[in-house]
Order: structure tokens, then sequence, then C-alpha cells
């Protein structure tokens, strides 16, 4: 099983914390975090890591894509060109690989799942993650994530989760639409899709620390003012994001050949 | 007494939030929230605002200098080519007025005082940051302020001002220096003062809300996980800066005359 995640989003919103949370890695050991200096002469620097991890008794060959620099730059539209750019080399190799003589055991290094940070200090989107979105929504499925969901309060929220669909909805963004259960599923599992549907973007909190509460060890941000645990569905939906990955990685691929490779593979050949 | 303060830094980082909270107003009842699109359209659109307020008895002609768009659009050196702009216009309005016939009652509408907002997102100064700032020094007070500091952990507050200390010293950068309390007075006065000198850039929390506990009135954001107190001196630096504006208000004002005005009018008059 190949995996392939993008990870989109300012530097500092979490993204490391997140994808080490998540997959239970450290996978950024030798990480270099550049000064402003670097950021402001570097443009998108892409990087990737590849990790092999177990879930639920499958081998996954993980393979998460980094954009260093991603919006740091003061030159906007150079950002996501890259990102869009690096997306159509993965199925440029795919098409060559697939037009080759062995065909039989072709690498899958497709992008399968963009998850694009939104900071939550502003009031939505951005006007970079618009342009970005709309940029790529056509290449890959966006699963757009609010980063460091714990300066917000619960109102702020809520009134964030609505606007960003808002402008998504405005902007004729497509992301990707987690499908419904089929119908002979079990009620408990169709129940937990809707929730699961219901919650995006994701709120997520990460941390790299854990601290023992009770005898447990509890993953969390301590504040003065009290621990934020992250694997609590009343403060993040990092569980909710957590299941979504591992029930429709499945989907996130078949979406991808079937309709963002199968794209990009008649406009190519049109041409 | 007037005392005029312009206010920098992204938009969503609660600059409007402090304001009234430091000056117990509401100085922005019909304030215009621009949409994404709207951001990437218009430049830094700059707008000040006057209320009349009265600090310990003294009344004070408080104008606020709102920098709306900063760092949104795409092209960052725009940014600060009209902050810029905006403070010789001041410098030069007070030069015309000074070399005019009435010289007795000028009106002062220089900047006493920037406060510059930094994300706490960042791991530090944005290259934004320091592009600004490298540009204003010479021309303002510039006040670094570490916004939405709740969303730090005490460590990594620690780690943010010494990160954001060393940019400034290494890019060369003055930003306001305290002046030291006269040697006459109070022990007790010198000691707090020195306080505020160690705490810069102030680390800020704030918010429009407040909840009554144990009978008292607490201004503070209201999270599932506690209640974090804007002044709360364990939490957020807001009343040291509220001091320090107030101690100092006659010591921006005379530094704006004597050096960054005498500058603007000594390079006016040499060409
Ligand atoms: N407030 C808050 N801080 C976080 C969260 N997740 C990570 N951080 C902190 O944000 C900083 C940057 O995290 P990192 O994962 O390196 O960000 P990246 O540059 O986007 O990869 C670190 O100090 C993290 O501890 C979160 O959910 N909330
Ligand atoms: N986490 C956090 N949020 C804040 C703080 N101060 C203000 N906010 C919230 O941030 C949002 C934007 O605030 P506003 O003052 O309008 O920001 P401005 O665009 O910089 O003027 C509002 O929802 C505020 O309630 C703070 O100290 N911490």
């Amino acid at each position: 099983f190949e995996f392939t995640v993008m990870v989109v989003g300012e530097s500092g919103l979490g993204k490391a914390t997140l994808i080490n949370n998540l997959f239970l890695t450290d996978l950024y050991p030798e990480r270099h975090i550049p000064t402003a200096q670097e950021k402001l002469r570097q443009s998108v620097k892409i990087d990737a890591s590849t990790v092999e991890i177990e879930e639920r008794g499958v081998k996954v060959r993980l393979t998460i894509v980094d954009t260093l620099g991603y919006g740091d730059n003061l030159n906007g539209t150079e950002n996501y060109k890259s990102l869009s750019n690096y997306i159509d080399n993965q199925f440029e190799r795919y098409l060559k690989d697939e037009s080759g003589l062995n065909r039989r055991n072709i690498a899958d290094n497709r992008i399968h799942c963009l998850l694009y940070f939104i900071s939550s200090f502003t009031r939505g989107l951005k006007p970079l993650d618009i342009e970005c979105m709309k940029a790529l929504h056509h290449k890959v499925n966006i699963v757009p994530i609010i980063a460091k969901a714990d300066a917000l309060t619960t109102i702020e929220l809520i009134r964030m989760k609505q606007t960003i669909l808002q402008q998504i909805h405005d902007n004729h963004i497509e992301i990707y639409q987690i499908p419904d259960c089929d119908s002979d599923e079990d009620e408990e599992l169709k129940e937990k899709n809707l929730e699961l549907k219901k919650c995006i973007p994701f709120a997520i909190i990460s941390s790299e620390r854990t601290y023992e509460v009770g005898g447990k060890h509890i993953q969390g941000r301590m504040y003065p003012w009290g621990l934020v645990e992250v694997e609590n569905n009343n403060y993040s939906d990092f569980l909710k994001l957590r299941s979504m990955l591992i029930i429709h990685m499945q989907d996130l691929q078949e979406v991808t050949h079937e309709v963002y490779y199968e794209n990009y593979r008649s406009n190519k050949l049109q041409l």
C-alpha cells in the first residue's frame, strides 16, 4: 500500500508536529529551520520523506511531501506554481511508467491527499489560500485543516469553519468529498462517517509532548491555564482526521487515479 | 496632550482588540473587515481615529493610526512603503506648520509610537517584519509586541522572545529603548521600570469579553480548557505594556520630536 500526503501551509503552523502525531513517527529529526534571511531568498522547497508504518495490520509505505517556505517569501504566486508543477511531475512519471514495458510494478508517487493548513489567526481563508486551492483542486484531493485551533474559542471556531466553507463555496473550490458509507455497512460506521463529513475543515491541535495525568499518558499542550489534550474531541478534530485518513485511504487513492490522473492523461494526450 | 500610536501587523492579530483594551474605548464600532478578494486588490489602507481619554487625571487626545491590509496582499515591499510615506507626511505637515506664521498652536500628528504586532505562530520575526522594521526604525519609536501569546506555552514564549531579540540585534534594528528612571525616583518605580525593560517584546493576550468570576469582572478568553485572563501577569504582559505607555508617554513624544523629527528636518533642509 503506497500512500503519499502533501503538506501545505505557512511555516510554524504545526505541520511537522501533526504529521508526527498522525503517524506516530519522528519524520523530521534533522529538519533545517530556515532563518528569516533564507526564507526571503528561497522559493518553495519540496522535500519527500518515506517511512513504513502499519495501520490496522496493513503495511503502508507512507510518503510525506513537505513544502518548506510556502507563503514565506514576498512573492505570492510562485508558491503554488511549484506545488502544481510537482504534482504534475508525479503524474508524468506515472504516465511514462504506465506506457513503458514493465507495467506490473509501477511505483505510485502521485499525491493522494493534500493537507492544506489554514492559520487560525485570520478570519477565514487568506488570498493566497484561495489562489492556491483554485490552482490545485483539479489535480489533488484537498483536505482543509484549521491549524493551531487552540487559539480559537468555541464560538470563534464555529464561525471560522462557517466562513471557510462559505469562501470555498463562493470561489467554486472543490475540496475532497468524504464518500458515503455503503448501505450495507453497520449503523455505527455510518454514524461515524456522517460525523466526519460534518466536521470539515478539521480543527487541529497537535503536540510533541505527553504528560502523565492520572496514570495515563496524554498528548497535549501544557499552558499555565490548563492542559489542552490533542485527542479530546471537544477540543480538537485530530482523532477525526486520523480516522478519515485511515478509513478512506483507498478512496483517496482511487479518486486520484480515476479522476485527477485521468484528467492529466487526457489533457496530455490531446496536446 | 496629543499622543499618536500607529498599529502595524497582519489582519487578525488582535490589534483592534488590544487598542480597545488598552484605552478602554470601542474605537472601531463600524470597522469594515475586508474579504479575501478585497485584501488581494488593495494596498495598505491607513486610517486614523481620534478619541479623548483621561489617564491619571490628564486629558489625552489619543489618535490611533490603523494600517489595514498590512501583510495581506502578495506584494511585500508595498506594505511598509505606505507606512514610511505616511510617517514622513506627518513630519512634513509639522515642518510646514513650524515654519509658518502661527507657530504657537501647531497640531502634532506625528507618530509617537508604533506598536508592531508579531505573529506568535512563527518562530520569530518574518522576513516582512525585519524589512519593515529596518525601513522604519529611524523614523519612529518601534515597540514590538508578540500577538496572541495564548498560543504559546511558557517555554515557547521564552524562546520566542529570545529569538526576536537576537534577530533585532543581528539586523541592527533599533527599537524603542525604555529610559532609566531618574536616580531620585523611589525604589519601587525603579524596580517596576527595570521589569518593563526586561519584558520586551511584550507578549500580549487581549479580549473584548469579560466574565464574572467570584464577583469580579475579569477580561479574558474563555476556552473549554480554562479562562485566560488578560490582566494576569503570569499569562500576558498587557498590564506592563499599558504601564509603559502611560509612564513613558512624554518620553515617546520627546524622542520623536528631538530625534526622528530632527532627522527628517535636517535631511529635508540638506536637499
Ligand atoms: N498553539 C499551538 N502550537 C502548536 C500546535 N502544533 C504545533 N505547535 C507548535 O508550533 C511550533 C511549530 O511547529 P512545527 O510543527 O515545527 O510547524 P511547521 O513549520 O508548520 O512544520 C512548535 O513550537 C510546535 O510546538 C498546535 O496545535 N497549537
Ligand atoms: N487567541 C487570541 N485571539 C485574540 C486575541 N486578541 C484578539 N483575538 C481574536 O482575534 C480576532 C481578530 O481580532 P482583531 O482585534 O479584530 O484583529 P485585527 O485584525 O488585528 O485588528 C478576534 O476574533 C479576536 O477575538 C488574543 O490575545 N488571543
